[in-house]
């Protein structure tokens, strides 16, 4: 699965997930994240999200959209609001991880399995990585 | 008003001894060029729904990403792609789901979002109405790579489903 998450200079905010399942899948299973409210979600007011993994986990926890209500309602950041999402997924065995983007402009890449091709890149600072730890 | 963009080309038990320097590096260059379509866009003056499309795009035209020709196989042995966008300024989403045939599905999930009163369109529905708003399609031959398919072979003697990157 693929995604980007982008804040524009009037500081709306957009997310877009692309996926081609799990190998070996059933045919017509609506696969991994590319869910709005699950793998996907976008609001001005709170962040941008897309995941990647295990999309049954990621559509019983509405994880993408979990993420950006306890920001709304619970004052948490985009920090803290992942790893709560990401630990919620592990605990029903889902695994994977996200990219977000909060309203300020932070940028958040975390994952509960060995690694993630990811990036992120604004006027100052241009990161790619794949394994933990990089 | 500072502008970003984040991608990522999925997750899985990715270890570094299963990538020589030079595939990391060939996954570090398409990385780069997905972010810079992106931000080239952002500091443009563009908006933040043209940013994610453009970076997409890059990751599904590559085979190295499971999205578009990187996809992978469902258990009938065909490509079946999943693609959907969401407008945080308006919150309004689009998607399509369960297509075979649509070029760049993240295009099928934004032509839903602006031109249609629907928000997730799947199979050949979904498919029609991108024939209709001039979306490319595409035999689903298109997708398949031997990549894939090696691996679609491996998970069916296994009896397993694998996630993306899950095989090494």
């Amino acid at each position: 699965t693929v995604g980007a998450v982008a804040m524009d200079k009037k500081g709306n905010l957009a997310a877009a997930t692309s996926t081609g399942g799990m190998t070996n899948k059933f045919y017509g299973r609506v696969s991994d994240t590319s869910i709005v409210g699950a793998g996907n979600y976008a609001n001005n007011k709170t962040c941008a999200i897309s995941g990647t993994g295990t999309g049954d986990q990621f559509i019983k926890t509405v994880f993408a959209y979990d993420i950006s209500a306890q920001m709304e309602f619970a004052s948490k950041t985009l920090e803290e609001a992942g790893k709560i999402s990401l630990q919620k997924l592990a605990e029903i065995k889902g695994h994977g991880g996200f990219i977000g983007i909060d309203r300020k402009g932070n940028i958040q890449m975390d994952f509960n399995c060995s690694g993630m091709f990811r990036g992120f890149k604004n006027e100052s600072e241009n990161f790619v990585a794949i394994f933990k730890g990089d | 008003m500072k502008f970003t963009i984040a991608i990522h080309g999925g997750a899985g038990n990715i270890n570094p001894q299963n990538y020589t320097p030079e595939d990391i590096k060939v996954y570090e260059e398409k990385l780069k060029e997905s972010l810079n379509a992106g931000f080239n866009i952002l500091q443009g003056g563009g908006n933040a729904i043209d940013a994610v499309v453009a970076s997409v795009k890059v990751m599904e035209d590559s085979p190295l990403f499971n999205a578009g020709v990187g996809g992978v196989f469902a258990n009938n042995a065909m490509v079946e792609l999943d693609a959907c966008i969401m407008d945080g300024k308006t919150l309004n989403a689009g998607g399509v789901t369960s297509v075979h045939k649509i070029k760049n599905p993240i295009e099928g999930a934004l032509r839903v979002m602006e031109d249609s009163p629907h928000t997730l369109l799947s199979g050949n529905g979904a498919e029609l109405f991108a024939y209709k708003q001039g979306l490319e399609l595409v035999p689903n031959k298109h997708f398949h790579t031997k990549k894939r398919y090696d691996q679609f072979k491996k998970a069916q003697e296994k009896k397993k489903i694998m996630v993306d990157h899950s095989m090494g």
